[in-house]
């Protein structure tokens, strides 16, 4: 089973 | 005042299209470097950056840096009434809350002018740091695209996996599985038909297929695509604007439970 992370855990808000 | 002329108008009506059905609006942030987007799909799981550098278009004017919000779907559709061989000009007045799209004929005896409205939109930029990839592939575009097309009618996710030897797709479903390797092959005629690997550590990522075949939507832009991997960072899939530019897209990949 894989699941999806959003890209905001890799790169810097703001 | 911002006026910008794009002599070879299509190079825009295909980045309408390879951007549009990921994103539905944006924010194009327009200052003395160029005109360029960053914006993420409804999900956050995928991000397109683009970039068109004032040097390639033939009159670029940019008062101030500001940021046009727009409905990728109107623009598109406006666009899409531009010839091929038109020159494009987007025009915006200083507080106007319109953007114009003016096309012309190459031989000058169609001017057309598209006014579209803009709208205010809330977006959230990341800082996406610089990174020394450890694995990159450059290969055709249209065999990026038949893979991912081929692969998505197999299963729903790619595993990704690049060692010395090539580069594996891999996919599974209920069907069956699939496997696709592509070998360093740069003793070709022509260089865009070239697949060159660059290999630091071999890296193995798996990503969702639905986004990636979302990304070839980019394939009438550049004969090479460049996929880049890292262990446990987003891929970056770039096709290049000529020496214009770019579209970059940054897929998160799926993570083992």
């Amino acid at each position: 089973e894989t699941s999806q992370n959003g890209l905001g855990g890799f790169f810097k808000r703001g | 005042m911002l006026e910008l002329r794009l002599v070879q108008g299509s190079l825009l009506k295909k980045v309408l299209e390879a951007i549009k059905d990921l994103v539905n609006e944006a924010n194009f942030d327009c200052s003395s470097t160029g005109f360029s987007l960053q914006a993420m799909d409804s999900s956050h799981v995928a991000l397109v950056a683009l970039m068109l550098r004032s040097e390639g278009f033939e009159h670029y004017r940019c008062d101030r840096t500001i940021s046009i919000g727009m409905n990728l779907t109107n623009m598109a559709k406006m666009l899409k009434c531009a010839g091929n061989d038109d020159i494009i000009t987007i025009k915006a007045d200083d507080g106007s809350d319109t953007v114009t799209f003016m096309f012309e004929s190459p031989s000058q005896d169609k001017i057309s002018d598209f006014e579209m409205k803009l709208m205010e939109i809330d977006s959230e930029h990341l800082g996406i740091p610089d990174t020394e990839y450890q694995s990159s592939i450059k290969m055709p575009s249209q065999e990026f695209l038949r893979i991912c097309k081929d692969l998505s009618s197999i299963g729903d996710t790619v595993m990704i996996s690049v060692t010395k030897d090539g580069v594996k797709f891999t996919t599974s479903g209920d069907i069956g599985t699939a496997n696709i390797v592509c070998r360093q092959n740069t003793s070709v005629d022509e260089p865009e038909n070239a697949t060159e690997i660059k290999m630091q550590e071999p890296v193995s990522l798996t990503f969702a297929l639905r986004y990636l075949n979302s990304f070839t939507k980019a394939t009438p832009l550049a004969n090479i695509v460049t996929l880049s991997m890292s262990a446990d960072l987003p891929i970056v899939v770039e096709y290049k604007i000529g020496d214009m530019g770019y579209v970059r897209y940054y897929l998160a990949p799926k993570i083992e439970e």
